[in-house]
């Protein structure tokens, strides 16, 4: 059942908020999203305590002024484009470094 | 996750890597390949999750390969306060990618992964695509603690890393290293390549319920770098 992955281009030329839109217009990708919003929420619960949920909205109301140069703004398109909220795909972005100790 | 860098003997550098981690299948389902361009030429590669920006894998045409394994250290209070007080402190995954998109050799990238402060502890295994160009770096929080090269002029053919400092005995529940040692050593050097390369990172245990994909990669030969989602 090993199968290769999608490949896509992500053109560094463009605004930030445009670079992932390749991958996240694919009709395939599309068709998840429904499913995909469940599951970010199911992992999010799982790796973020609620009494810290609030503390994204503070870091999402000024992106910029956190995350360096494209990410904020890669996560803006993202979130646009899923319609997933945006403290959320920022939390799924620093899990690692919220859970690696 | 397990993360391995070997040179073949002609001398070319192959750099093969498992990612595991938990909430498998919804992340199979988002695994993606991205190849970041620039006026129409490929600047870099990554291997990620679809609304995940960062990178856990990738490949600078030419210059180095790169692959990330979890090292979990301290406490979650210090995560929070190097995030707090060392505003120099980077994302993991973010400098990842500034690294691939900046580090234009495996020198200047070994140098910007081993130096720049981070958020949380991390192994980084770096490719090159030179012969002898194959590395571990152990991260704290501020620095490098280790930095473990292949010599293959001694012996030292490959390095291999799955998530413990590798001077000290990986736990019995988890020993993921011997079984993919075994497997290396059991392929040798002659027969090192991408095929064999995935068939290590296909032996039990270091393939695990865990494991969502498997890179594969060349920085000399960067068309060969792929990835395939597992479900084991």
């Amino acid at each position: 059942r090993d199968a290769p992955v999608k490949r896509y281009v992500v053109d560094l030329d463009t605004a930030p908020e445009e670079h992932f839109l390749p991958i996240c217009q694919d009709p395939d990708i599309q068709a998840m999203i429904p499913m995909l919003k469940k599951d970010v929420k199911d992992m999010i619960t799982s790796l973020v305590p609620e009494e810290a949920l609030p503390l994204l909205d503070v870091l999402t109301s000024d992106l910029d002024q956190y995350l360096p140069h494209p990410f904020a703004g890669e996560m803006r398109g993202i979130a646009n484009c899923t319609g997933i909220n945006l403290g959320e795909i920022v939390t799924l972005n620093l899990a690692y470094d919220l859970t690696a100790f | 996750c397990t993360s391995i860098v070997a040179q073949d003997s002609k001398g070319t550098i192959w750099h093969g890597r498992n990612l595991d981690y938990g909430f498998g299948d919804f992340l199979r389902n988002i695994t993606v390949m991205a190849d970041f361009q620039t006026k129409g030429q490929t600047l870099y590669t990554t291997t990620t999750y679809l609304g995940y920006v960062g990178a856990l894998t990738g490949q600078r045409p030419n210059g180095f390969t790169v692959s990330v394994d979890e090292r979990d250290q301290g406490a979650w209070w210090m995560n929070a306060l190097e995030a707090l007080l060392n505003r120099q402190a980077s994302l993991m995954s973010f400098l990842v990618r500034e690294t691939l998109a900046e580090a234009d050799s495996y020198d200047v990238a070994i140098e910007r992964l081993a130096y720049t402060p981070l958020i949380a502890p991390v192994y980084f295994i770096v490719g090159g695509a030179n012969v002898a160009e194959g590395a571990v770096i152990t991260r704290d929080r501020t620095s490098a603690l280790d930095i473990w090269t292949m010599n293959p002029a001694q012996g030292r053919w490959y390095v291999l890393e799955t998530n413990y400092d590798h001077w000290e005995e990986p736990p019995a529940h988890d020993d993921r290293r011997t079984p993919g040692m075994k497997a290396m050593n059991t392929t040798g050097q002659d027969a090192i390549n991408a095929s064999s390369m995935f068939q290590v990172l296909s032996v039990p245990k270091v393939l695990n319920r865990h494991t969502t994909y498997t890179a594969i990669m060349s920085a000399a030969q960067p068309q060969v770098y792929n990835t395939w989602v597992r479900w084991p």
